[in-house]
């Protein structure tokens, strides 16, 4: 059986980093 | 092919958390994110709450848009209607719970403006 972390379950929204 | 989510929001999908223990992607609870990501060191919840819902282009996807974390960092994503969000307090919603229940058997509740979203950001990016 597949066991996945707990992360993948959660969207990355990270505002842009792009400074 | 139509584009379809990732297999781990099927009802019954075993999910470790960060301290070892496993839970089934439906028994998960607001507590579990937020004490995963104190032990994880490099991720951060952040809330992001749902600021408007608009259709797409794209079958059976909808925009979402996003306040994140305290700054209210506006950010877009377009999802498929059945993707679920972790609300907080709540659990899984998405913008058509009828199509996550369908496909996934995931019990899920309607996705609305003002719902409050756990989301994940990088510690320390700076």
């Amino acid at each position: 059986v597949p066991v996945f972390p707990w992360h993948s379950l959660v969207p990355f929204l990270a505002p842009t980093q792009s400074d | 092919p139509a584009p379809s989510l990732p297999p781990y929001f099927m009802k019954g999908s075993i999910i470790q958390l960060a301290d070892g223990e496993l839970k089934r992607v439906e028994d998960l609870r607001t507590e579990d994110f937020i004490q995963s990501a104190e032990i994880s060191g490099e991720l951060k919840i952040d809330s992001s709450t749902v600021e408007r819902i608009d259709g797409s282009p794209a079958p059976n996807s909808a925009i979402i848009q996003f306040a994140v974390g305290e700054h209210r960092v506006q950010v877009s994503v377009e999802v498929l209607v059945e993707y679920p969000f972790f609300v907080f307090g709540q659990g899984w919603s998405s913008c058509c719970p009828d199509r996550t229940t369908q496909l996934f058997e995931l019990s899920c509740a309607k996705l609305s403006v003002g719902d409050v979203c756990i989301s994940l950001t990088l510690k320390n990016l700076k």
